[in-house]
């Protein structure tokens, strides 16, 4: 905004389409850009990227899915989840960083950036799986393990196995097992799977509930993958596997873990209640 | 001459037309306002749409009102009234009747990727 830009404006008169090209200044443009950042509930314009942006696939789609969809209300459209009056999905990727979370497949995630008027009311990680010769299953991205690096009996050889998701609720002091609530299972039949790589859903809004109560509380997530025989694949079993992520690029890749948050940032309901006010007043 | 009543009453017909067409765009009705996000250097940020289609209402609601103005009941007293004694009310506004909601992907100021749809962000109709 320091310099000022082309302003397009295009409207129409009668059967002719004018486009009108002006400039405008840059107290104009910095005003309109206030005001737009009120609208969508941001202190500040976002800081340019020297890298890409990687939104995921899930987010277009989701997008796509609400764009030109003539619905009278700004809620999401989600059959089958219980995001009731959610307007808006956040993005957050894993941090690879974190100190918080020492043992097993454990995935932490920052959600100070969450404003606090929002209300949470419903949150999913997202997790791809890839199919290694229809026999095993390796999760990709918790931890970012190496699967050059795995022992091939370790995984063992199972057409399917079980997911299981906990929230951490005192974290480990040393290596011991950490105390852990599970809050989401899923089983995964990989004969019934016809792609190599696919995503898992998992519902984690008991979780991100208390993390938003509580910030301190957050020790984030421990993915177990447990086998038909009962075998956990735990820290005690892959502690072999290289550690492998790359700490520059905060962004996110395609196939990291990935956790959605669907929230209400309340500016319907103030809406609303204004429009109910006003017809009493009528 | 026939031919001069024939090119008398067709020229009033058309000029008839051209008054009534002319009177007929006045009408109110739902206009294009666009806002491309390229142009005004907000598309580092805003990752789509590419520009934000939102639609203004113009133009006037004289009476009688057709059924397609939309019009309210007090907009048609309101006509009425004006027609009758301009300086005593005015004519009814066109406003939007009908909005619907806009779906918007982008940044926040961390950085974080966020979907969120905003209500009654495009004009979908107009009326008196």
């Amino acid at each position: 905004t320091t310099s000022s830009r082309n302003f397009v404006a295009s409207y129409e008169i009668e059967d002719s389409h004018v486009e009108v090209t002006r400039s405008v200044e840059p107290q104009v443009l910095a005003r309109l850009e206030s005001q737009f950042l009120k609208l969508f509930g941001m202190p500040r314009r976002p800081s340019k990227r020297s890298a890409p942006l990687k939104v995921p696939k899930y987010l277009i789609d989701l997008y796509n899915a609400q764009t030109g969809n003539d619905l009278g209300t700004s809620n999401l459209h989600l059959p089958g989840r219980h995001t009731r009056t959610a307007n808006t999905v956040r993005t957050f990727y894993h941090l690879p960083s974190s100190t918080g979370v020492r043992w097993g497949h454990g995935l932490k995630f920052d959600l100070s950036s969450i404003p606090d008027h929002e209300k949470v009311t419903g949150a999913e990680l997202r997790l791809v799986f890839n199919k290694k010769n229809n026999v095993s299953l390796v999760p990709v991205g918790v931890d970012a393990m190496d699967i050059s690096a795995l022992d091939s009996d370790s995984m063992g050889s199972y057409n399917s196995v079980r997911v299981l998701v906990n929230d951490v609720i005192k974290p480990s002091k040393k290596d011991d097992e950490p105390h852990m609530f599970p809050i989401d299972t899923k089983y995964v039949d990989l004969s019934k799977r016809k792609k190599n790589s696919f995503w898992i859903t998992f519902d984690i809004f008991p979780a991100v509930s208390r993390w938003m109560e509580n910030p301190k509380s957050n020790h984030g997530l421990v993915i177990q993958v447990i086998h038909p025989n009962g075998q956990v694949m735990s820290q005690s079993t892959l502690k072999h596997i290289r550690v492998r992520r790359d700490t520059d690029n905060l962004s996110g890749q395609e196939n990291d873990p990935v956790l959605f948050t669907y929230s209400d940032d309340g500016v319907n309901k103030k809406q609303r209640n204004a429009k109910a006010l006003s017809r009493a007043y009528r | 001459s026939a031919n001069a009543n024939n090119n008398g009453a067709a020229g009033n017909k058309k000029r008839k037309n051209h008054r009534n067409k002319n009177r007929k765009r006045n009408l109110c009705s739902r206009h294009k306002m666009f806002v491309d996000f390229t142009d005004v250097g907000w598309n580092d940020w805003i990752v789509a749409p590419p520009g934000y289609h939102a639609f203004h209402c113009t133009g006037e609601c004289p009476f009688p009102m057709a059924e397609h103005l939309n019009a309210t009941n007090h907009a048609v007293i309101q006509a009425l009234v004006n027609s009758m004694n301009p300086q005593m009310v005015p004519p009814p506004c066109c406003v939007p009747t009908k909005y619907s909601s806009l779906s918007l992907l982008y940044t926040d100021s961390s950085d974080k990727i966020v979907l969120k749809n905003y209500n009654e962000m495009v004009v979908d109709a107009c009326g008196c």
